[in-house]
């Protein structure tokens, strides 16, 4: 029989938080094992940016719904971190199976490729939370219903990160994943918001690695960036 | 199921993406 939407975003949650119970917000034997076999162990900056991150999120999740909600974004983080390891060990196994290395030292080191696969893996959490929340008006820690206030691209700004370097994990993280079919609509959403509108901003990315590309064709018009 | 399009090609993976290959 049909779900009722509060009944299925209940669900959506036990699946997320099912699908995270064995997961430790540490790094696992595998995963560690990777960071070992770097040329530059990434573990102690990987720790380190967490704490960091976590903190951001905490103090802008309490901003956002309210400032006894802190705790509840601390839970909502540390079912995030959980869930980055989970991909992380994922997409380096798939990665290590295509290209037959074991040291993935430069992937590793790179804070934006971990602050873009953290950002996805807590839009995921948001949006299975935010979904609840949205649907079951009246619970919540004292005010109105807001989590929807935090839906992407929220994580963009409290993590300083570009959308153009958040759009590079979805496809992979996806693939990494038995994520709901809502939530892998979800992030096609943010895909799509991207590629039409955030992705062609003022400022972005896009515009420096066009110019790249376009100077090693000197004699094509390149076309001014449209504000 | 999902009907998500996979736009990676094989030789393509996260580490291209971020300019690890």
């Amino acid at each position: 029989p049909p779900q009722t939407p509060v009944r299925a975003a209940m669900t959506s949650i036990q699946q997320l938080r099912g699908d995270l119970i064995s997961s430790g917000d540490q790094p696992s034997t595998n995963l560690a094992t990777y960071f070992k076999n770097c040329t530059v162990d990434p573990t102690q900056d990987v720790l380190k940016r967490l704490e960091t991150l976590g903190q951001a999120f905490s103090q802008r999740f309490g901003q956002t719904v309210g400032p006894n909600c802190v705790v509840l974004g601390k839970q909502r983080f540390t079912l995030g971190v959980k869930l980055y390891y989970k991909v992380m060990e994922a997409m380096l196994k798939s990665e290590e199976k295509r290209l037959s290395v074991q040291n993935f030292s430069k992937l590793l080191n790179d804070p934006t490729f971990h602050t873009s696969l953290l950002a996805c893996a807590l839009e995921v959490v948001m949006a299975t939370y935010g979904e609840s929340s949205f649907k079951t008006a009246g619970y919540n820690c004292g005010g109105e219903p807001s989590e929807t206030d935090m839906r992407f691209p929220w994580i963009l700004d409290v993590f300083n990160l570009t959308a153009f370097n958040f759009y590079k994990v979805i496809e992979s993280f996806i693939k990494a994943d038995s994520l709901s079919k809502d939530i892998i609509k979800h992030l096609e959403t943010c895909e799509n918001l991207i590629m039409e509108r955030i992705a062609w901003r003022t400022g972005s990315l896009l515009f420096e690695l066009l110019r790249q590309e376009h100077e090693g064709g000197a004699a094509e018009q390149v076309e001014t960036p449209a504000s | 199921s999902h009907d998500y399009h996979f736009g990676l090609e094989d030789h393509e993976g996260i580490s291209e993406l971020f300019d690890c290959d």
